[in-house]
């Protein structure tokens, strides 16, 4: 596992930050940029695929009331295929019996999908050498976040409780001085790094850093590691084009 | 954790100057008086949770005014997250294959 990885810094990988707004639709949102970031790392393909398709094509057929990022890849693979964005624009609302899916061309698929162990080793080796993956948090200490690195206790953020699907799309460290970045004793200054994530949300790009959020790494933080998920687009021993970046 | 802008007594001018702030920056308006007053309130009791967690996180996390910083922890979870009920989240571990998947 390489020390830092940034799948930003693939030109075109990581797609624009996206706006829910009040539509509870983060799991469709964070399937479609694992899906988009998997077609250009791979194919050198660089869509905008369509959320909207996602939430009204649902078996579940409730996509602005929450769902999981399993079902978003179900739609993916019942329909063969998901079209543009700009075909199948984002309406921030939901469309029962309005699937258009058989409408518009697809411009992406995926082979299949699959759950990664609950372990943030294993978790970062994937992401730098597969691509970023999806991941579902307790999003308690979002609301507030402006910047930086959290790291919380499971006392004051339960990380059986999740809530809100996301882009995982890198790691590295912080330096930092100290015991904790906020307790630090003139006996305990000493230089530190924090290990985090980088993690890619979608409630546009004025919250947190530029739309992304980071997270501390090897302490299962808000529950970062309950349900690791991404598609595949090739077959598992193929590799993609680009390795990630430090 | 009850804390209201009525609370802080006259309203610190501080208080108005941030919240007036935090509606220019992310265009917010509200229909009455009444509804300015509540999410004042709200902004007022967010402003001392961000200093909470400010002071328990262990990491490097500034916390402060964001895009949702008139809403109740309620509301951001009614707005924002994402399950559709409580709990069920059922538990998968197999490989889903590429064929066409089983109607339930």
């Amino acid at each position: 596992v390489p020390h830092t990885c940034d799948w930003r810094k693939v030109a075109g990988a990581i797609s624009f930050i996206r706006n829910q707004g009040n539509c509870l639709c983060c799991w469709a949102m964070a399937a479609a940029g694992n899906i988009e970031a998997l077609w250009s790392i791979n194919f050198l393909k660089f869509v905008n695929v369509s959320v909207q398709e996602l939430l009204d094509c649902g078996r579940c057929g409730d996509g602005c009331h929450g769902g999981y990022v399993w079902d978003a890849f179900s739609t993916v693979l019942k329909n063969s295929g998901v079209a543009s964005e700009s075909d199948y624009p984002f309406q921030a609302n939901f469309r029962p019996h309005r699937c258009h899916a058989k409408t518009y061309n697809k411009v992406a698929w995926i082979m299949d999908f699959i759950f990664l162990p609950d372990d943030e080793q294993r978790i970062a080796q994937y992401l730098a050498t597969y691509g970023p993956i999806t991941v579902t948090i307790n999003a308690k200490h979002l609301q507030l976040y402006q910047k930086g690195v959290i790291k919380a206790r499971p006392t004051t953020c339960d990380p059986q409780f999740v809530d809100h699907s996301v882009l995982l799309v890198g790691f590295g460290s912080e330096k930092s001085e100290g015991m904790g970045a906020k307790t630090v004793s003139s006996q305990s200054r000493h230089p530190r790094s924090t290990p985090y994530w980088i993690l890619k949300n979608s409630w546009g790009a004025q919250w947190g850093e530029e739309g992304y959020f980071r997270l501390h790494r090897g302490s299962n933080t808000c529950g970062i590691t309950k349900y690791p998920v991404t598609a595949r687009v090739q077959k598992p021993n193929v590799k993609p084009q680009f390795s990630c970046p430090p | 954790g009850s804390l209201t802008a009525q609370d802080l007594g006259p309203q610190p001018l501080e208080l108005k100057e941030a919240f007036k702030f935090f509606q220019i920056q992310f265009n917010r308006s509200y229909l009455t008086p009444e509804e300015h007053a509540r999410r004042l309130d709200i902004f007022a009791h967010n402003l001392v949770q961000a200093q909470r967690l400010q002071e328990e996180d262990l990491g490097t996390a500034e916390f402060g005014v964001t895009p949702f910083s008139d809403l109740t922890e309620e509301e951001f979870g009614q707005l924002y997250g994402h399950q559709r009920a409580a709990g069920g989240v059922p538990s998968m571990s197999r490989v889903v294959g590429s064929e066409e998947p089983e109607e339930s």
